[in-house]
């Protein structure tokens, strides 16, 4: 009802309404607009539900009506009832308006709506049911345009017949009259139009997702895109994994790049890459045994001595580089005065020489234990005479194809003194044997260069460390060093010498631990006892026979050294099961500090006469100091589960290690 | 006069879980196959096993019992470990004695209670090897009744000049300690 005239209900009435004495107010003008709106949504409503019902039988689907779920039916009928619906009404409005003689301000909005309709008829040609789900969408949101520009057409003939409307006298500009009317309907026809897409997109999913094929088709598509994608990733992985495990490939001409930047000192620039120039040279090796796979095979091949030994000879390498560079830098930095290098050159080459001898300790335990591999490993070695070549002259003559050859002509030179001389089947397994030794070799050869050379001698450590100070290779740092800078400060100078001091211990503990940790997987890895004896014997050597290493030997850790054997008398046990608890839990604790041997006093009752054929048994099978203590919990908790169900038949710790382990 | 010195606990810091060591080799102790080399010998002792009139009557570690290291006020995871200093000429061997109060193994956590007695173990091994003339070792009478003050460390190092081990007697309440103390010192 109107605010000011409630009997007005028709849009005959409503020009009434619009009297020259301009008493109408907005909001009476709003709310004709509306109800003229209103009537004729309605109007339209009604009338295609009238068709829609009266019409085919396939006009179960409207925009409004769409409780028949699951049903097909020809989408496009209501869109094309509400196309010619429609276009009869913008004929008629558009007659009407002609009629009157108004100035049609909605012209082009009207032809395009027309031509719209008209499209839509020429298009669709009367097809009341469509199967082409497309054509189904098209013609759904042609519907919508179509409704939309009905209402928004209604609305505008209503406004334009009410905009002989004053205010006060004054004549209301037609265009905010427009824009309060177009507001006012706004939401209501964009909550119409969202109600109605929403209506159809169901309807759409509803019959899409009940058709098998489309599902199928797009789980197929998904699953072809997600495993093209998964396989994208896993490449990029195993890529990513691969230049990890071997390192960038570069351009590695020589098998003696890694020393040659060694060899170059701190005054190289390729000394940052070291370690990837290493890692390259393995690639290069792995590469040249025809290892298809991608980092594993070349692994398989050596022992795990060997990539111990290759780990720490390569991590020996950038420790020392890196401590190099360090030293460079700090003395590049922090440009100290005559008297203050003097301090300088006293922490400097007495913490190299040690960290030198460490390396050389390092560095003669890799080769003896190559080299002794060699020896065991190689039985067609003295059988076959052509091929009687030993590592060691295998690896000179590596030395006399000098360090410009490639590895791979180095192998090739290797596959041929191997197996060309010797019977087909001792061949064979040469080249199968040389495949596998053929790390071992390039690694003996490296290490020989190394110690060969002056800078590791050991005869030379002393010498090289005194001479280092005038090595041209260093002689970069000495002018700088040299430079009669008074600027420089104590404080400066004193942060430097601590700075040293604790780089070169830090570098040294970690030069020790890998040695040791070297000397302990040789000796956990050798079969051979003979060969581990005298690899005790020969670590023994180099430990005497190097002062600094015997010194660093003597101030390391004892955790990280073999220690003397121990003999344990426990004073406290009162049952056998912790008398064996105890017992385990010391063999546990006494591995972790590296006993090598470790006793047991005092068994009288012959609880612990099982405990060594239970240690042979988890060295035999590599158990961790972790693994026992593992193996011992699981014990612990199977018993409490055994006491708490009150069953009194338990195994012994011993007994139920040996059956488990 | 006995010096004794508190230490730090190495052991907290390791992941036995997780230790990837590998476990060492185990026999049975025998006299007569040994050879003369270095060893030590390590007696553990729980001190919760001796009855009272022992520790007061015998040796250096009861007669400190009664003074300033009551071994009956020792918690669970306090560990002493009385060191030898001195090597005997004839065997070379060096022997320590842990004494230490077992903890109750707690039904409900397993882990728990492995891992503690693992850390008094452990703390026992690492001071019995570490060398006698390390820096823990001070002068007698240094760091007299200094053990006491360090409440957050677990494990002390009592040094004597000798130790004797009866190892003939047998079970824990005959172990007989004998501890020959510093001669420049006063003997307690």
């Amino acid at each position: 009802q109107s605010p000011s005239n409630p009997a007005t209900k028709s849009p005959s009435n409503q020009r009434s309404v619009a009297t020259p004495e301009g008493e109408c107010s907005m909001d009476d003008l709003s709310f004709y607009v509306n109800r003229l709106s209103s009537l004729v949504i309605q109007m339209a409503r009604k009338e295609i539900k009238d068709k829609l019902e009266g019409g085919s039988k396939c006009l179960h689907h409207s925009m409004y009506t769409s409780g028949d779920k699951g049903k097909t039916s020809p989408r496009s009928a209501v869109s094309k009832i509400a196309s010619e619906m429609a276009h009869e009404a913008v004929e008629l409005t558009s007659s009407e308006m002609r009629g009157n003689g108004e100035d049609c301000r909605d012209g082009r909005k009207t032809f395009l709506y027309s031509e719209m309709c008209n499209k839509n008829k020429c298009g669709e040609k009367q097809q009341m049911c469509p199967k082409d789900s497309k054509e189904f969408a098209d013609s759904i949101s042609k519907g919508l345009m179509v409704y939309a520009n009905q209402v928004a057409s209604d609305m505008m003939v209503s406004v334009m017949k009410t905009l002989k409307v004053h205010s006060c006298g004054k004549p209301i500009p037609a265009c905010v009259v427009l824009k309060r009317v177009l507001l006012k309907h706004t939401k209501e026809i964009v909550s119409d139009l969202i109600d109605s897409c929403m209506k159809n997109l169901h309807n759409i999913t509803g019959v899409l997702m009940t058709d098998s094929d489309f599902v199928s088709a797009v789980k197929r598509n998904l699953f072809n895109h997600g495993k093209q994608n998964a396989a994208d990733i896993m490449e990029a992985m195993l890529k990513r994994l691969v230049s990890a495990l071997l390192g960038e490939k570069k351009e590695t001409k020589s098998q003696s790049l890694a020393y040659a930047t060694l060899k170059a000192g701190t005054n190289d620039p390729k000394c940052k890459n070291q370690s990837l120039e290493f890692s390259a040279m393995k690639a290069e090796m792995k590469g040249k045994d025809k290892c298809k796979s991608k980092a594993d095979p070349c692994c398989k091949s050596l022992t795990s001595a060997e990539r111990v030994s290759e780990h720490i000879l390569k991590e020996s390498l950038t420790m020392w580089n890196n401590q190099k560079q360090g030293n460079q830098g700090k003395v590049t930095n922090k440009v100290c005065c005559t008297s203050k290098d003097e301090k300088r050159e006293k922490i400097s080459p007495s913490t190299d020489s040690l960290a030198k001898d460490l390396i050389v300790s390092a560095l003669m335990l890799i080769q003896y234990h190559l080299t002794q591999q060699a020896k065991g490993k190689d039985p067609c070695e003295e059988e076959c005479p052509g091929s009687s070549m030993g590592y060691m002259s295998q690896s000179a003559q590596y030395e006399k194809c000098g360090g410009g050859q490639s590895s791979k002509s180095l192998s090739m030179k290797h596959f041929e003194t191997r197996g060309a001389p010797g019977p087909s089947t001792c061949m064979k397994e040469n080249q199968l044997e040389s495949q596998k030794m053929d790390m071992s070799n390039m690694v003996l050869s490296l290490i020989q260069k190394l110690l060969s050379e002056s800078p590791f001698s050991c005869d030379e450590l002393t010498e090289s460390d005194n001479k280092r100070c005038c090595d041209p290779r260093s002689s970069k740092a000495a002018p700088m060093a040299k430079r009669p800078e008074e600027q420089c400060q104590d404080n400066a100078e004193l942060d430097f010498i601590s700075g040293m001091k604790q780089m070169n211990r830090q570098f040294i503990d970690q030069l020790v631990e890998s040695v040791m940790k070297l000397c302990l997987i040789m000796a956990k890895y050798s079969n051979n006892g003979a060969a581990l004896a005298e690899l005790e014997e020969q670590a023994a050597l180099v430990g005497s026979g190097s002062r600094c290493g015997r010194d660093a030997m003597m101030s390391q850790n004892y955790s990280e050294t073999p220690g003397p054997e121990v003999i344990v008398n426990n004073q406290c046990s009162t049952t056998n099961l912790q008398k064996q608890l105890q017992a385990v839990l010391q063999w546990i604790a006494a591995s972790q500090f590296n006993v090598p041997m470790l006793y047991f006093m005092g068994d009288d009752d012959g609880q612990l006469e099982k405990l060594p054929e239970v240690s042979a048994k988890a060295a035999e099978k590599g158990y961790s100091v972790g693994d026992l203590l593992q193996e011992v919990m699981k014990f612990a908790k199977e018993r409490q589960l055994d006491e708490a169900v009150g069953n009194m038949a338990r195994k012994q710790l011993l007994d139920w290690l040996l059956a488990n382990l | 006069m006995i010096a004794y010195c508190g230490t730090t606990t190495m052991s907290d810091d390791i992941d036995w879980l997780h230790s990837r060591r590998g476990v060492c080799k185990v026999d049975l102790y025998s006299p007569k196959g040994q050879q003369d080399q270095d060893r030590k010998v390590i007696c553990f002792v729980d001190v919760s096993t001796l009855n009272v009139e022992d520790k007061d009557s015998k040796g250096a570690a009861g007669s400190r019992s009664e003074g300033e290291l009551n071994l009956e006020t020792l918690e669970e995871k306090e560990i002493i470990v009385i060191k030898d200093t001195e090597k005997q000429d004839q065997s070379k061997t060096e022997g320590s004695v842990c004494l230490f109060k077992q903890a109750p193994s707690d039904p409900i956590s397993v882990l728990n209670w492995l891992l503690n007695d693992l850390q008094k173990y452990a703390l026992g091994f690492q001071h019995a090897l570490s060398p006698s003339a390390s820096s823990c070792k001070h002068k007698v009478g240094d760091l007299e009744g200094d053990y006491s003050k360090i409440p957050s460390e677990n494990c002390y190092s009592v040094y004597a000049d000798q130790v004797n081990f009866d190892y003939l007697n047998k079970g824990p309440q005959n172990l007989r300690l004998e501890m020959a103390a510093s001669k420049n010192t006063n003997n307690n």
